[in-house]
């Protein structure tokens, strides 16, 4: 069977609500390692990545590998229903098709569970190369999410450049264009303000607005983001989930034919 | 315009 009990149990809901909009239907792998989900978006631009450890979880116990297919739309109605500070508990059986979420509230004064019913799901399973990035962006969570949101105002796709003087976004459409230079700021008084640079060297990809808005989701989940690019290559927008593992997204470049 | 590639064809299956 499977088990695993989460005290923070309101990190469930903030990674389902961060998937569900670009993810319809997903499994969800345990084993004795942890709980993962790996899912492309319906048009199979873009790759959703999460992991979360099985020590990060307060019990965990999976006796054999099991997929779990869910309805994300579903699931997320079903953690609505818990309490911000409750305590998260899955259990599936091995042969079974449903898994039960039972939420504890911190008094233990209130306990509710919900059955959702799993559904078969077929999905291809990718093979996620080491990269070496030839640049990383790591800038707080919610300025990524602005950025976005107000290139998205001017156009569709934003092309973003790094270089020694920073990381510009670049987005133009019927109103003009714009520009957003974000540049190394280790010293912010304010850790959470911090930008870093990791540059091997210079590169400059484009992106669909619309999948990098999407990302922005998680931005509940860290206080920083993460931008990993390389020339050709899919970026890859990491949101570490703090003890526990990360959810990772990766969208294909827009590029010449 | 640039193509929108899609993740599959930098990702193979696994």
């Amino acid at each position: 069977m499977f088990e695993a009990r989460l005290v923070q149990g309101n990190l469930l809901k903030k990674v389902v609500d961060a998937v569900k909009d670009l993810v319809t239907d997903a499994n969800f792998d345990c084993s004795s390692s942890g709980f993962t989900l790996q899912a492309m978006d319906n048009s199979h631009v873009s790759l959703v990545s999460l992991s979360l450890r099985s020590d990060g979880f307060e019990h965990f116990r999976c006796d054999r590998n099991m997929s779990m297919g869910m309805s994300l739309g579903n699931l997320a109605k079903i953690l609505k229903c818990a309490g911000n500070d409750d305590i998260v508990t899955m259990k599936a059986a091995d042969d079974g098709d449903t898994v039960t979420f039972m939420f504890e509230s911190p008094k233990e004064d209130r306990v509710s569970d919900f059955e959702l019913k799993l559904m078969d799901i077929d999905s291809e399973h990718l093979g996620i190369p080491d990269t070496d990035y030839a640049a990383t962006v790591t800038l707080p969570a919610a300025e990524y999410q602005r950025i976005c949101r107000d290139l998205s105002s001017i156009g569709d796709t934003v092309v973003i450049s790094a270089t020694k003087d920073g990381v510009k976004f670049s987005s133009s459409g019927d109103v003009g264009t714009a520009n957003i230079t974000v540049r190394q700021n280790t010293t912010a008084d304010k850790k959470e303000e911090q930008v870093s640079i990791d540059l091997k060297e210079p590169v400059a990809l484009t992106f669909a607005l619309r999948y990098l808005n999407s990302f922005a989701k998680a931005t509940p989940l860290a206080s920083h983001v993460s931008l990993s690019m390389a020339r050709d290559l899919p970026v890859m927008v990491d949101y570490q989930i703090s003890d526990m593992g990360h959810l990772r997204f990766y969208l294909a470049p827009k590029i010449e034919d | 315009d640039d193509k929108q590639r899609t993740i599959s064809s930098f990702f193979a299956s696994a």
